[in-house]
């Protein structure tokens, strides 16, 4: 597993998140089923829980938005990104952004939202990217799909030594 | 790097810009860099991505670099 340099973490095991705004690709129930999905597969594996808020600030705060959408890292070509997330921290921190100009899907068409989701937390649980093909925090969206069924134990170690604790680093 | 196609290129300079922190220079003539350190990246990048590290633009680097990926930069800032 990769810990990025500050080793951010959260302070609180208890966490929040919330859907601002849905993709029209998907019903909401798949997007809901998506997130609840990719967030279980991370508070399977560590002491942390995840909670759905539907109003007010959370600590995780996801939405799909298109190109420039004010955070200085714009979608859009010529990179072919798929989403990205913030590490731990108040304001932003946290955050998950996907590219609503890509079209998400509940299936093996196009970019599965599970997938693409259960990555992004990754990093708002302050992983980095893992140069290992087999580890779901590699950067590539068709390596995430090989590793997801059977969750990688790197992964699973990263995100368990960054738990929070009563003497966060 | 020899045969490399202008499209090829600019390819590369934006991936390395935008995942390896590649920083662009500028001059009179418009934008530039170091080669050396575009190759430095390049070998970065290839090395990640368990490619053959030649710091040389291959089909096998520009493949990796037009597949969809996730946005976070692969080295920390």
């Amino acid at each position: 597993y990769v810990l990025t340099d500050r080793t951010p973490r959260w302070e609180h095991t208890h966490l929040t998140y919330r859907i601002e705004n849905y993709t029209p690709d998907l019903p909401r129930a798949d997007v809901d089923s998506a997130m609840e999905k990719a967030f279980r597969l991370w508070s399977n594996v560590s002491p942390l829980t995840f909670t759905k808020i539907f109003e007010g600030q959370a600590d995780i705060m996801i939405s799909f938005v298109w190109g420039d959408h004010g955070d200085s890292y714009p979608f859009g070509r010529p990179a072919n990104t798929l989403a990205h997330a913030f590490l731990p921290g108040r304001g932003i921190g946290g955050d998950v952004h996907f590219d609503e100009e890509k079209r998400w899907t509940s299936d093996f068409r196009n970019f599965n939202l599970y997938y693409v989701a259960a990555h992004e937390v990754g990093h708002s649980l302050g992983l980095g990217h893992d140069n290992d093909i087999g580890s779901l925090m590699f950067p590539s969206y068709n390596s995430y799909r090989d590793v997801l069924l059977s969750h990688d134990r790197r992964s699973v170690c990263g995100v368990q030594i960054n738990r929070p604790s009563k003497n966060p680093i | 790097t020899p045969g490399a196609q202008d499209q090829d290129v600019r390819t590369v300079q934006n991936y390395l810009q935008k995942f390896y922190d590649l920083k662009m220079g500028t001059s009179k003539s418009g934008r530039q860099t170091n080669s050396s350190l575009v190759t430095e990246k390049l070998k970065q990048m290839q090395e990640f991505f368990g490619l053959k590290v030649t710091g040389k633009i291959d089909a096998d680097t520009l493949n990796v670099m037009k597949q969809p990926r996730c946005g976070v930069p692969d080295v920390a800032q």
